[in-house]
């Protein structure tokens, strides 16, 4: 029965409609940063990034314009990858926002599920598009100039060395399923659309959603993967495991918060995990 | 909720169509 779905338009429709939201919204593609990763286009490689003396570089103009106000960059080097890190977090729950509210049903949801469906799901997306951008040695950042190797951050002094190495461990396991954009796209969609999220007012409806999603998902992949049959599955276990990457990482960022108290963390952050988990 | 602070805000300022000028100083 679902092999003969495969060629309804109807999904395929739907499967359009996601991807084009997707590449419409989020600055950077899994193709663009696989083919910056692996040289293809080799017109401008990113600077790479892998020691104080290349992070001030890339600070002062190569790689990020000059800080203007909100951190100080006399910063100790820790603290200040982690504003980093908080900076791409406030971009990408910008984008991805945007992306929500192109996803077929969202925007007809109340206003404030709407708001909770991203609270919830921003950092399960952004950890599932992360890998995109990442190979076992490093990762691409302001959309693909720069490339911080993964020595570096692990370099950092504790608790910032805790910060992408998990990330990096998740990434490389879920790099090996070779999803591409059209995949992802509506892997990130059913994230968002999700009916279990505390304090949903219509599940009802936020459930028809995903579970529509979530068939055009399981046929794409179909249609997409022909070899390999159970990639569905295995996604609806990444969903768990992004799920207990974003429970660290939220307990991650308390114990920063606690430990490091002269670390201005950036108002989103402070939200956040206040009153989140 | 309108003078919720970080993330909240900047989910309801996008969804509107607004965006934080605060944020935009990350970039």
């Amino acid at each position: 029965d679902i092999q003969n779905h495969v060629g309804s338009t109807d999904f395929k429709l739907l499967a359009k409609h996601v991807y084009n939201a997707y590449l419409k919204s989020l600055n950077m593609t899994k193709k663009k940063a696989r083919s910056i990763l692996t040289g293809k286009n080799s017109s401008n490689p990113p600077f790479v990034i892998h020691d104080m003396d290349t992070l001030w570089q890339a600070e002062n103009g190569i790689v990020w314009n000059q800080l203007t106000h909100g951190a100080p960059p006399n910063k100790e080097i820790g603290v200040h990858v982690f504003y980093r890190c908080q900076c791409t977090t406030v971009e990408t729950v910008r984008e991805l926002t945007e992306f929500a509210k192109n996803i077929p049903g969202f925007v007809e949801l109340y206003l404030n599920d709407q708001v909770t469906l991203l609270k919830y799901g921003v950092h399960e997306a952004i950890f599932a598009m992360l890998p995109s951008f990442m190979n076992k040695d490093g990762l691409l950042v302001a959309n693909g100039k720069g490339f911080v190797t993964r020595e570096f951050l692990r370099s950092l002094r504790c608790p910032f060395n805790e910060i992408m190495e998990p990330k990096f461990e998740f990434a490389v396991k879920f790099n090996a399923l070779e999803l591409d954009d059209s995949d992802l796209s509506l892997f990130v969609a059913a994230i968002i659309l999700c009916g279990d999220r505390p304090g949903l007012m219509s599940v009802k409806q936020v459930e028809e959603i995903q579970d529509n999603i979530l068939q055009v998902l399981n046929l794409h992949l179909l249609a997409n993967h022909p070899d390999s049959q159970y990639l569905f599955p295995k996604l609806l276990q990444k969903m768990a495991d992004l799920r207990q990457l974003v429970t660290e990482n939220a307990q991650l960022v308390q114990k920063i918060k606690k430990t490091e108290s002269e670390t201005s963390l950036h108002p989103l952050l402070q939200e956040i995990y206040k009153d989140m988990y | 909720s309108s003078n919720t602070i970080g993330l909240e805000a900047i989910i309801r300022k996008a969804l509107m169509g607004k965006y934080d000028e605060q944020g935009e100083d990350c970039s």
